[in-house]
């Protein structure tokens, strides 16, 4: 089974053009292995990806170098889903 | 397991053999309203199966709702259930539901990808895809929500097999799309088709594969505008609404530009809540809020669409 230990979701903010076609550039990077829960729109309308433990710090480096705004929507995926199993089991006992 | 659909979960996710079984007890239960039919197999073997929602006739126009065409997006999926239950508990006593069956069957169809849903409770719950292999690529499933043939190929999906977009090699090349487009075209008398994915709140009506508004943009626009007024007054929750490709971005080969380009003016597709936290991941406790904040704006359109015949 996949697991998701370490990947945060970020949610990504652009300010501008230039933003949204940096952020764009990096839809397409097929290594870092990135999902895009809701992809690039227009500027202000906020962009969430899952990022892999692995590619974290670069996919930082790139936006921070960028002086791309971001927050982490969720910090630990494999957290939640932990949760959502228990919570699914949970409902299954009478 | 539940013993029947009264005392089935409606507030926690459910597995695929949960979904099938509620199915089966809602049709056990609903003989007059409801039946269940197949209208085909998935990649591995899955039966595709619709609840019709009838009170008789024959070939009456109809209403098309899928949920769960993406795997990952739960909550559209749980509330699809939700809906099946609604309808048959509000039949009777509400009239505005009373008065669109007395001329429509309503079709809806649960699990629209359950290859994917199956895999996202077994193997990888971030699944969207099918799970056709590519042949030449190690990389599995086509995005069935460009896999449609509407500007199939056009820029707005991907022809990487290890993209999330992937379109597939060919238009229908996805027995889960190629077995409602089969339905669709020999039923012939589908007048509404609503397609629903999570989540960024939104309301979606053609085009999405080109910036050409459709000829009935204006009514389509209006009814969106309605039916998102009447999701809002219940929760307060905020959508937005609009063509696909002003409101979101280019998407070639999706459901809903061949549905309209099939002659079903009133195709929609929607983007259920976002709370702002966890996206396909959205808590069990808001599975309900979520299904009847939905259910207000599917009747807006369903009223719309049966006082509208065309």
């Amino acid at each position: 089974k996949v697991t998701f230990e370490g990947h945060k979701v970020l949610r990504i903010v652009p300010k501008d053009e230039v933003q949204l076609s940096l952020i764009k550039d990096l839809e397409e990077m097929m290594e870092f292995e990135l999902d895009f829960w809701r992809g690039v729109t227009t500027v202000s309308n906020p962009v969430d990806v899952r990022v892999p433990f692995h590619v974290l710090k670069s996919v930082k480096d790139y936006l921070e170098t960028q002086n791309i705004d971001y927050s982490a929507m969720i910090e630990d995926l494999q957290m939640i889903l932990d949760k959502e199993q228990k919570e699914m089991a949970a409902a299954r006992v009478p | 397991q539940p013993k029947n659909t009264d005392s089935f979960d409606f507030a926690n996710y459910h597995t695929l053999g949960e979904i099938y079984s509620f199915q089966d007890m809602l049709v056990a239960e609903n003989p007059n309203i409801v039946s269940k039919i197949v209208i085909g197999q998935s990649y591995e073997g899955r039966p595709l199966n619709v609840l019709k929602f009838s009170t008789g006739g024959t070939n009456r126009p109809a209403i098309w709702i899928d949920t769960g065409i993406h795997s990952r997006e739960w909550v559209t999926q749980a509330s699809g259930l939700w809906f099946a239950k609604k309808i048959v508990t509000d039949y009777g006593t509400d009239p505005a539901l009373t008065a669109i069956l007395s001329q429509m069957d309503i079709f809806l169809e649960i699990a629209t990808n359950p290859d994917g849903y199956a895999f996202t409770h077994s193997g990888n719950r971030m699944w969207r895809k099918t799970r056709k292999p590519n042949p030449g690529s190690s990389c599995v499933g086509v995005d069935p929500n460009r896999n449609w043939d509407a500007g199939f190929g056009e820029p707005g999906a991907s022809s990487n097999p290890c993209s999330e977009t992937y379109r597939g090699p060919s238009a229908h090349s996805e027995s889960e799309v190629k077995s409602i487009v089969d339905f669709v075209k020999s039923h012939g008398n589908i007048k509404a088709f609503i397609s629903i994915h999570s989540y960024s709140q939104m309301l979606m009506y053609p085009y999405g594969y080109k910036r050409t508004p459709t000829n009935d943009a204006a009514e389509l626009h209006k009814v969106a505008q309605k039916a998102i007024s009447d999701l809002t007054s219940l929760y307060g929750t905020k959508y937005t609404y609009g063509s696909i490709i002003d409101t979101i971005y280019q998407a070639s080969g999706n459901t809903i530009d061949w549905t309209y380009e099939q002659g079903i003016k009133y195709s929609y597709t929607f983007e259920l809540r976002d709370t702002g936290r966890y996206g396909f991941l959205l808590p069990a406790s808001q599975i309900i809020p979520t299904a009847q904040e939905t259910w207000l704006a599917l009747m807006s359109i369903m009223d719309h669409t049966s006082k509208n015949p065309y």
